[in-house]
């Protein structure tokens, strides 16, 4: 994208909208323009790289290091709003464990929506992972409790819940994930050891009450942005990262089981600015 | 909430005489806030700040009495200009199956829509099939077949056939001999900008020629929301749009864009995962719910 030539107050208003057409939010938009201020007199490229570095700060201030395994069974646990691509970044992630020489096994926690449990059992399969699941329409926790104690049993090294997407709004379904998280903790000390939030990469500001709301019921951690193989720009994780400090863990790239990539901050921020 | 906001800006200035420019500026960044807020995407909230602060600076609010009621009205008005005039239901075909076609981005909520549209055809006495189209999601089918037996509804399947064009012209094929009155095809989540998915969803429609192609879309999509609605319109043609999860806290303002961009109506919106969580959209409650 060319901006247009003129004086610097005009590049300035122009990169605040790029920033707002990537989702950033206003208020966001507005601090990373004011923050750049204060270098004093650039160029339109100086400014660019300048509002580059700023999104990087942003992104990399975000504090904590998930996804490494530091219990057996390491427990994951993957939440979010409906279709946003959990059960399939399961799956990544479990492709990655398992390419790894790793046990996993999956515990089919989505006991409501139609062929959740169908869906990824066949992820399971082609991935090579265990898998416990119990009828459809089940207690979700129950079937943590059993994935856990199962995990435990046979000796497995990551555990990964799959749970059924939910709007944040859905007080009693928040509070299930505070119950799978409890019900886990008491059969593997300190499970779930990462809590991963799944956003969709279309989602605008309705993300900020996501991450605040999934937070609250069950201790978020990593946040995973599926879905960047599209036209959105995900940047409205650069206005959690400021007020949620959640680090960004890794990225959705397509439908494909090779679809998940490492979080790269600086990677990022030059998309955002394209 | 800014009709607050608004109210106030003008108010403050009535001691002063009449309204300026500039009071109208400061009561349109209010407004551009707003809607930036509830995800309107950038370009479409130019267009209509600009078509505000055009209806703004008559007479009408200038020398009115009342010049922040006089603001919100003008700003009403416009938002449902653009949003539409009323309800806009699927209207059946004079001759049977309407056939609906559904397309839209990964995980926008299509499958359960199919399922509702048909559970809300059979309320009304329509006799409809489910047609999936989605031979690429892993247990999709059984996902369309288990919404299709809590309808229940009739559904065609090929659990083997990888061919999603004669899927669906077979289905049809049912649906016209058993002449049903409506026929949904459920297809599988494409990106825009994935050219060979766009050329599948292409052939569905010129092969199968649909009373409806319908652009299923996620209520909470924020700027994105112009490049999907605008590819999929200049690509493909949308008839109508279904917006889902609308039963969330989110703003909804990709209602106003792909409107915007489109020009197709909003026809309903999902307010939920169960399948009679569908209405008629009405653009003037949208309109209230965008502006906050
Ligand atoms: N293009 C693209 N599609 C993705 C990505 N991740 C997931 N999807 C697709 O998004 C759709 C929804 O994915 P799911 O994994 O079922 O999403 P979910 O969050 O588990 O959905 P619910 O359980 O219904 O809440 C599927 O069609 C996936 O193939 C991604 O990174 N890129
Ligand atoms: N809360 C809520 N959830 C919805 C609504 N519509 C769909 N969903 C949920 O959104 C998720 C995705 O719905 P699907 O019907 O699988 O979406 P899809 O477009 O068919 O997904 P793909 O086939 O992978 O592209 C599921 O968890 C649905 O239950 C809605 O109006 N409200
Ligand atoms: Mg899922
Ligand atoms: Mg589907």
């Amino acid at each position: 994208k060319i901006l247009r030539t003129g004086d610097d107050s005009q590049i300035l208003e122009d990169i605040e909208e790029l920033l707002i057409g990537a989702d950033v939010g206003v208020e966001t938009a507005q601090e990373i323009v004011k923050a750049i201020e204060k270098h004093g007199k650039l160029d339109e490229a100086g400014i660019r790289q300048a509002i580059e570095d700023e999104v990087v700060s942003i992104l990399e201030s975000t504090q904590g290091e998930p996804l490494s395994l530091r219990a057996k069974p390491h427990v994951i646990m993957v939440v979010g709003v409906n279709g946003t691509g959990k059960t399939t970044t399961i799956a990544k992630l479990a492709n990655n464990f398992v390419s790894q020489g790793y046990e996993v096994l999956l515990g089919a926690c989505d006991t409501f929506r139609a062929a959740a449990i169908d869906q990824l059992e066949i992820w399971a399969k082609r991935v090579g992972a265990d898998m416990v699941r119990h009828k459809p329409g089940a207690d979700a926790a129950s079937v943590a409790y059993d994935a856990l104690s199962a995990a435990v049993a046979r000796d497995i090294d990551v555990v990964i819940l799959d749970t059924a997407g939910r709007l944040q709004t859905k007080k009693n379904l928040m509070e299930e994930l505070a119950k799978i998280t409890r019900v886990s903790s008491k059969v593997v000390e300190g499970a779930p050891h990462d809590v991963l939030l799944v956003l969709d990469a279309t989602t605008g500001q309705n993300a900020l009450s996501q991450a605040r709301a999934f937070s609250e019921a069950c201790r978020v951690n990593g946040i995973v942005v599926a879905k960047l193989d599209g036209t959105a720009k995900g940047g409205i994780v650069v206005a959690i990262a400021r007020r949620f400090k959640i680090p960004i863990v890794y990225i959705g790239t397509g439908e494909a089981l090779e679809d998940l990539a490492p979080f790269d901050a600086r990677v990022f921020a030059q998309g955002l600015l394209r | 909430e800014l009709t607050h906001k608004l109210e106030g800006v003008l108010k403050r200035l009535r001691g002063q005489g009449k309204i300026s420019e500039q009071n109208i500026a400061d009561a349109l960044k209010e407004v551009r806030l707003a809607l930036l807020e509830a995800d309107v995407n950038y370009k479409v909230v130019k267009q209509f700040t600009e078509a505000v602060k055009t209806k703004a600076l008559g007479r009408e609010v200038l020398t009115s009495i009342t010049p922040g009621q006089q603001f919100v009205k003008i700003v009403f008005d416009e938002l449902r200009n653009l949003m539409g005039e009323g309800a806009s239901e699927i209207s059946f075909a004079s001759v049977p199956p309407t056939v609906i076609l559904l397309a839209g981005l990964q995980g926008s909520g299509k499958t359960t829509v199919a399922a509702k549209l048909a559970r809300r055809f059979k309320q009304k006495g329509k006799k409809g099939i489910l047609i999936a189209g989605d031979v690429y999601r892993p247990a999709a089918i059984e996902q369309l077949k288990t919404l299709a037996k809590a309808v229940p509804v009739e559904i065609y399947y090929e659990k083997e056939n990888r061919g999603v064009v004669e899927i669906v012209e077979r289905g049809l094929e049912i649906a016209r001999k058993r002449v049903l009155d409506c026929a949904i095809i459920d297809t599988a989540g494409r990106l825009h900008i994935d050219d060979s998915m766009m050329d599948e969803i292409r052939e569905i429609k010129q092969r199968v020629n649909p009373n409806e192609t319908i652009l299923v879309a996620d209520g909470m999509t924020g700027q994105d929301a112009v490049s999907v609605a605008s590819k999929f319109s200049d690509s493909l043609g949308i008839d109508g749009v279904i917006l889902t999860k609308m039963d969330g806290d989110e703003r909804g303002g990709a209602a106003l864009s792909i409107k915007a961009v489109s020009g197709a109506p909003i026809r309903y919106i999902g307010v939920g995962e169960k399948l009679d969580a569908l209405e008629v959209f009405h653009p003037d409650r949208m309109a209230s719910r965008i502006l906050g």
